[in-house]
């Protein structure tokens, strides 16, 4: 059984919200309007590992993105492709049947579930790259009832990762 | 009291899923 069944994928994303401001990016990640350009996630993906996400690819993000969907749509393209590529070759893992996130409809609706996917797998980066330590630890500081989603989520994320 | 022995079996399984992740190995070599 999915273990996310029981799970608003809703509340998924508000937690993961939570647990994405405890990096102290630039940006601005109160709101998940605030996290639909990909600038966030991408400052995110960079502390996670820098010499992948490094500066080169980071210059790729457009900025400056304003309430231009195409323009949120492109970011997010190249920010998920940047993870499973990043579980390809650095983590050296697959995943496999994980519904991936839809960006078109987080880029044009904001859509708080489809964005709670792309948190999911961001999830999965940090707490399976060499620093992971440290952001196990940040996360176990977290109120209880994030951490419990933070767990379930990546319960959900191990169950369908393959060397 | 049975709520506070839940929080407390709830913290349990919390704090032995997170250590069993930061013991877990990572895909790098060596």
């Amino acid at each position: 059984m999915n273990p996310l069944e029981s799970v608003d994928r809703v509340e998924l994303c508000e937690s993961l919200l939570t647990w994405i401001q405890t990096f102290g990016v630039e940006a601005p990640c109160k709101t998940v309007e605030d996290l639909t350009s990909g600038v966030v996630m991408a400052q995110v993906l960079q502390k996670i590992d820098p010499s992948y996400f490094d500066d080169n690819w980071i210059n790729r993000i457009k900025t400056e993105v304003g309430d231009n969907w195409r323009l949120k749509i492109s970011n997010l393209k190249k920010i998920l492709k940047g993870i499973l590529d990043y579980n390809h070759e650095v983590l050296g893992q697959q995943i496999n049947d994980f519904t991936l996130p839809d960006v078109n409809l987080i880029g044009e609706h904001s859509d708080a579930s489809e964005l709670g996917r792309m948190l999911q797998l961001i999830l999965g980066c940090a707490v399976n790259c060499e620093q992971k330590q440290e952001y196990i630890k940040t996360i176990m500081m977290m109120e209880e009832s994030v951490q419990h989603v933070v767990m379930t989520a990546i319960q959900e994320l191990m169950s369908k990762e393959t060397p | 009291d049975p709520n506070m022995k839940g929080a407390a079996a709830n913290e349990g399984v919390l704090a032995n899923f997170f250590n069993s992740l930061l013991s877990k190995k990572t895909g790098t070599p060596g």
